[in-house]
């Protein structure tokens, strides 16, 4: 891995004093292979590998570590700051029930996340609820009813074809019962296409969310941050959430999202069943996207 | 002066080629292949045309056989469902007599799903049920009558991680079942999302320590993802990219064209 290959190229001398320009570059170069690897964004790759350098020229290598140790070091800690730094926590309401949507690309775990996220809150002592807004995908609602019901998590299903119909029908039904937080799943679409994302803007107008979960797979490579950004500029996305890091990708597209949107990574999805969904713990995301 | 290959004018077309390529997930070990071929042809017809001679190169495969049975297997959400109904529909505008088998017996309403897809485009389909064993799904509907008569019979499998070895095993069970049943009549297929990075490279490689994938399906390419990745999957591994996934309708696969996927590709 990288930590292997920057030993090789700057020695195995410990305390040798400060890092030289070409030790640097050496390590530069290095690093922007295994960040591309990682499938972090190339911009991305380059603002980061521009401002790790400068750290890098000043800094004075430990008595205890090799130059290589010590670089991997600042990269690590880079990486962790840029990635971390935000609250994992979901956005509580003002006052009544939470609403939360989401959203996201075709197949990326949305409809999963729901239940998943629905399950953790009940685990807290919340009551949710969670309501499939896509009409689109063949037996999209029955999927949602089926995780939802193998969760023991309360899923509602209003009549009707119009997404914003549908939205409608969860939020008053909701207002009116005793659950005080409410999953609202959407259909899969592409951040290009200007109707879809109309129709979920004109979906947020109506349900006025708490929060808005951009649902993200962690092996996107370098179209991450298109997705986040066509879903962030309109007001699409509040946080995120990374699916099957259960996989052994890299999950670069984590850092390019943050970097790009500055919006948090709050939950990782590591498994298929309800249960496997963690808190994003920014220091294991450096390391997975290091190798 | 670039076309002579030297100076400050070359290195920076180099240089803007590379980033367009790494921006489309050719990835960083493909991307200098490719530029160091194309170097070659470059002084005589530019940079430009020398990558495209070269991408086309790579991306033109040799497919020998269209065999009668067509199982889809690939990691979760990357479109294998959608590719099966479309296919289905491909086939039957051709005319051909088409059987779909459900082994997705794992998945929340799998089978409604695949159901569905075969109502809208009038497919026969024997979907397992949930909870049954996949190969078993597989060894009855290929011993139907209904798989007997078909042209083609397309198999719709769960979605499963590269790494998780007992999934891995379960797809390999089932293809040798299917082998079992219809002789030198497989052709395993792996879908792949476009918008999938350097991780591809990983699913490829383990899935064919498994099985061995005769085709490639690359899905959602109508986004903006450039699929840079079949590049480096060419690249790599000798596995023809057969049909691209362009759109979530019964019509929005189309089969691979080299020529397309690169003028697409390219700037
Ligand atoms: N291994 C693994 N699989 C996951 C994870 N999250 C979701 N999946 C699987 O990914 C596939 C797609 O999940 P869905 O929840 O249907 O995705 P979606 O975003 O709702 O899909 P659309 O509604 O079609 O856009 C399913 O097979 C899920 O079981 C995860 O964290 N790990
Ligand atoms: N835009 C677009 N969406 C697609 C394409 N192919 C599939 N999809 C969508 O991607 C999502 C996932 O497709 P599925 O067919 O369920 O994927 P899968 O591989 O069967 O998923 P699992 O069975 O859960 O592993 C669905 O919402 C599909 O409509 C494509 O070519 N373009
Ligand atoms: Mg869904
Ligand atoms: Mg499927």
């Amino acid at each position: 891995g990288l930590s292997q290959r920057l030993q090789e190229i700057l020695g195995k001398l410990r305390g040798r004093g400060r890092l030289s320009q070409a030790d640097v570059q050496a390590a530069m170069r290095e690093i922007k292979l295994a960040l591309l690897e990682a499938d972090v964004n190339y911009k991305v790759v380059k603002d980061f590998v521009a401002g790790l350098q400068e750290k890098c020229l000043g800094a004075e290598i430990l008595t205890s570590l090799t130059p290589g140790q010590q670089v991997i070091k600042i990269v690590r800690d880079e990486l962790t700051a840029l990635l971390g730094g935000a609250a994992s926590a979901l956005a509580e309401a003002d006052r009544g029930g939470a609403v939360y949507m989401l959203v996201g690309l075709q197949g990326a775990g949305k409809t999963t996340t729901a239940v998943k996220l629905a399950k953790r809150l009940q685990a807290k002592g919340k009551k949710p609820l969670v309501v499939s807004l896509d009409t689109h995908r063949p037996a999209a609602r029955e999927q949602l009813a089926i995780v939802a019901e193998a969760a023991g998590i309360a899923c509602h299903r209003p009549q009707g074809e119009e997404p914003l119909a549908l939205a409608r029908q969860a939020v008053d039904f909701f207002a009116q019962s005793d659950y005080d937080v409410l999953f609202l799943d959407t259909a899969g679409r592409m951040h290009l296409d200007d109707a879809l994302m109309e129709e979920l803007e004109a979906v947020k107008a109506l349900v006025k969310p708490t929060e808005i979960l951009l649902v993200l797979d962690a092996m996107t490579g370098q179209d991450a941050v298109n997705v986040a950004e066509g879903f962030s500029r309109r007001g699409l996305a509040d946080s995120i959430v990374l699916t099957k890091l259960d996989s052994d990708t890299r999950g670069g597209a984590a850092l390019s999202v943050r970097a790009v949107t500055g919006k948090p990574i709050k939950f990782v999805g590591v498994g298929e069943k309800s249960a496997q969904l963690e808190v994003f713990h920014p220091e294991r995301m450096a390391s997975q996207i290091l190798g | 002066a670039t076309v002579f290959g030297g100076g400050a004018e070359a290195a920076r077309e180099l240089e803007l080629m590379e980033e367009y390529l790494l921006l489309a997930d050719v990835g960083p070990v493909a991307t200098a292949k490719i530029l160091a071929a194309a170097a070659e042809n470059r002084r005589t017809v530019g940079l430009l045309p020398a990558v495209r001679n070269e991408l086309l190169r790579l991306l033109s495969f040799n497919v020998r056989d269209d065999k009668k049975v067509k199982i889809f297997a690939g990691v979760n959400g990357t479109g294998k469902t959608t590719t099966v109904g479309k296919l289905a529909h491909f086939f039957r505008q051709q005319g051909k007599n088409v059987f779909v088998i459900g082994a997705d017996t794992f998945r929340a309403a799998a089978d409604q799903q695949l159901e569905e897809w075969c109502r809208r485009t009038n497919t026969p389909v024997f979907a397992g049920k949930p909870g049954s064993d996949p190969a078993s799904v597989v060894f009855d509907g290929l011993h139907s009558n209904l798989a007997r008569t078909a042209d083609y019979v397309l198999c719709d499998t769960a979605g499963r991680l590269h790494v998780n070895k007992n999934l891995m095993q379960e797809l390999a069970k089932l293809v040798r079942v299917a082998g079992k049943a219809c002789p030198d009549q497989i052709d395993v297929f792996l879908t792949l999302d476009a918008g999938t990075g350097q991780n591809a490279l990983a699913q490829v490689d383990m899935f064919s320590q498994w099985v061995q994938p005769t085709g490639l399906v690359l899905t959602k390419l109508d986004g903006t993802a450039k699929g840079g990745i079949a590049v480096a999957l060419a690249q790599k591994f000798s596995i023809p990219i057969r049909y691209v996934g362009l759109g979530e309708g019964p019509d929005d696969l189309v089969p691979f064209s080299p020529e397309a996927y690169v003028d697409a590709l390219l700037p």
